[in-house]
């Protein structure tokens, strides 16, 4: 393998985002880009990360490896990284170690990083096709605020899409609140469009803990699309930079 | 508030 990204703050980022919900992952790479999947530990949430091959330039990667990786290790090395730095990820065949290289592009300084990989059995689950019944794009940050201000109130959020817009609720032991969401098309900046596509009414409750955690990845991309359907898991996603995406799952709580 | 659901009752191994 070797992967080189222009800015190592993407890699970066993404790893801040998902390091408090799975701490061990495999870093599947193959032709096609590196992906990982993993659940958090309590089986709750799902992580699907998928950096495209696109998103590297240059990518090779001759065999299919899997580079299992302790996220807050890799953290620790990629806190070593300027954000503009360039980015070179290098393993062999069968790897003990995956190696990063960070070159800045301003002066001639080149840091050089080995991690040793763990073996890890990883489940990989299969995430089906799905045709979701309301798909919410909204700006990262109002999405993020919401779920901040709700949990001050309570641990779950009922997520209500009607053709009316999209309604966060939730009650606590102080009270009640909500939060109403309606299509919204700001010509001059297109980065706070909430965009509500229905193709039938849906309402589920999920647990806000997530949901914020969640939220730390606001800062890959200005927009977050959530999808749902009638008891399945929630998507969240981000979209990044040549069709690459860091997407969220969260199963639903069911029941009354 | 119901009960938290699981994942894996909705994606299956592959």
């Amino acid at each position: 393998l070797e992967a080189r990204l222009e800015q190592a703050n993407l890699l970066k980022k993404v790893v801040d985002a998902i390091k408090d919900l799975v701490q061990d992952c495999n870093f599947d790479c193959n032709d096609s880009g590196i992906a990982l999947q993993a659940m958090d530990n309590s089986h709750v949430a799902l992580v699907s990360m998928m950096l495209k091959a696109e998103s590297f330039s240059p990518f090779r990667c001759d065999r299919n490896i899997a580079l299992g990786i302790n996220l807050s290790s890799l953290m620790k090395v990629l806190r070593c990284a300027q954000n503009e730095d360039i980015l070179t990820l290098k393993a062999d065949d069968a790897p003990d170690v995956v190696n990063l290289v960070f070159e800045s592009s301003e002066s001639d300084r080149l840091s050089e990083y080995d991690i040793k990989l763990m073996d890890i059995d990883q489940e990989h689950l299969g995430i089906p096709e799905t045709e979701y019944s309301a798909t919410i794009s909204m700006p990262a940050a109002e999405f993020q605020r919401i779920c901040r201000d709700l949990i001050a109130l309570s641990e779950s959020v009922a997520i209500e899409a009607t053709k009316e817009g999209v309604k966060f609720s939730c009650s606590g032991d102080i009270g009640n609140g909500a939060v109403t969401l309606r299509s919204h098309t700001n010509v001059e900046k297109p980065e706070l469009n909430v965009d509500i596509a229905l193709s039938e009414p849906v309402a589920l409750t999920f647990s806000l803990k997530y949901l914020v955690n969640f939220c730390k990845a606001s800062g890959l991309s200005g927009t977050v699309k959530l999808c749902l359907s009638s008891e399945v898991p929630l998507l969240v996603e981000y979209t990044l930079a040549s069709n690459s995406y860091l997407r969220f799952y969260l199963a639903p709580k069911i029941g009354d | 508030e119901g009960t938290q659901a699981n994942i894996t009752q909705f994606f299956g191994g592959s």
